[in-house]
């Protein structure tokens, strides 16, 4: 199964969210491949120890510029393999715009080549309605729009929504909602009153599990570590546990 | 004097950055505008009452695409207008990549003719090192770049510090880091480091006034009102109080 992980609204918690399902199920298991095609890399910068030495053909800039196979990197936890970005990802949109071929579809071509030795692929994306955000739905199966407190956070939605749908309509016909993850929730009223305002409007869709905001998966990532390896008993790890059991019945 | 407010790194306060500044020194009698560039137009959606009326033609949308002139809109707050953003933006990346023309100039030609009429312009920025943040560099004298705590925030200096580099190379002379705001910043150790390492990279580009982690800032965004609008004495508000002072001397 391959989920993609988005939103346009900045800094709701994709690459946290990604880094830590990747991360959760393979220490539970499961092959895992995280795929990040967000130029800014940070999925890839916390997951790949030796990212700082690694060429740009060994990136996802291969597959979606000259569509190379998936460039397929091994990382410190056994069974999470990583596709890594780069920063370079960020002129694609220029290659992709003029392309006259399928060019959603760069990523679905290569992915589908591999994804069978996984059980789960999960596509970090960038914070943008771009042709790169629409290869990863292109390619997916579902995917989870990360939603944290606040009114630019809710109104986010109503734009990825209709992204979706295009996406179904034109290039997936599968691409599913997987449903809205709540993250960085934190006792305040804007909290409560963003939860209720989620709940009210898309009500089934809406993950039961709650990732409350909590600094250890900060410092996790100043650590270059994901959340389990660097505080099991840590508030997000317990929490990206429970929404692990409850998406996937591990 | 024209200030573009910058980062890569999603959700770090651009907007929140751009509609406080805008509206705090509008407060003290100054002749403001705030043009909105990114697509999600969320300094838009708090600063202008009308904005759901809007069509696309009234928008940044029609100088970016036509280059037409900028539409200006007067705001609730009586020294503040705006150049409101629209979500079709996000598709403009595909125009301007394949324009043989001065791409990177669409918004610098128009904001020139009407310039003068301002004591400050701020431009509000998307996260991503686009053309629409090329746009906003080439037009703009200074550039403040938002800086929350945390790795990728922190990461994310790099790469705008070299399209800052690139930008006064290839497309204006002029353009200068006004400095690096810290916001969101919070007791924690995970602050604490965030800064330090700040401060130690880039020393005296640092700006002195921190702006604090205050849920009132997210409040006022749900009422669709700028922090000053919404409790003067927040926090938040006196932070970006001390903040125009420090920057401005107003
Ligand atoms: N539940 C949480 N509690 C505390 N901090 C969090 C939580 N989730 C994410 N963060 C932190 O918040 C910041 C933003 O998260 P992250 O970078 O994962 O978001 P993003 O949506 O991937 O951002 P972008 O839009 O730039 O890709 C990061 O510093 C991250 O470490
Ligand atoms: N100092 C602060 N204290 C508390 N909340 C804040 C603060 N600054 C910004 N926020 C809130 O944090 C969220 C992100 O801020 P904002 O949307 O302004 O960032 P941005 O950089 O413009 O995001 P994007 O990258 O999506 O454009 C918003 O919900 C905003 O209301
Ligand atoms: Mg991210
Ligand atoms: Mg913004």
């Amino acid at each position: 199964m391959i989920i993609a992980i988005a939103s346009q609204k900045g800094g709701v918690g994709k690459s946290s969210v990604s880094i830590s399902l990747a991360a959760g199920l393979a220490r539970k298991g499961k092959k895992i491949l995280l795929v990040d095609i967000d130029s800014q890399a940070n999925s890839s910068k916390v997951i790949l120890p030796t990212y700082q030495a690694i060429q740009p053909e060994e990136t996802i800039l291969s597959t979606i510029l000259q569509r190379s196979p998936l460039p397929v990197h091994p990382t410190r936890i056994p069974d999470l393999e990583i596709v890594p970005s780069h920063i370079l990802l960020s002129n694609t949109d220029i290659e992709l715009t003029t392309a006259i071929d399928h060019r959603e579809a760069r990523l679905k071509s290569e992915l589908d080549k591999i994804k069978d030795k996984y059980d789960f692929v999960f596509i970090d994306c960038p914070p943008a309605l771009s042709w790169l955000t629409i290869n990863a739905l292109t390619a997916a199966d579902k995917v989870i729009i990360v939603v944290s407190p606040g009114y630019f956070e809710l109104d986010s939605i109503v734009q990825i929504s209709k992204t979706i749908k295009e996406v179904r309509a034109f290039f997936n016909p599968i691409l599913e909602l997987m449903g809205f993850l709540f993250n960085m929730s934190d006792p305040t009223i804007n909290t409560e009153v963003s939860l209720q305002l989620l709940r009210q409007t898309y009500t089934d869709k809406v993950i039961k599990t709650i990732i409350p905001r909590n600094v250890d998966l900060k410092d996790a990532h100043f650590n270059k570590q994901d959340i389990f390896a660097f505080s099991p008993t840590a508030k997000a790890a317990q929490a990206f546990d429970r929404l692990i059991t409850e998406l996937f019945n591990v």
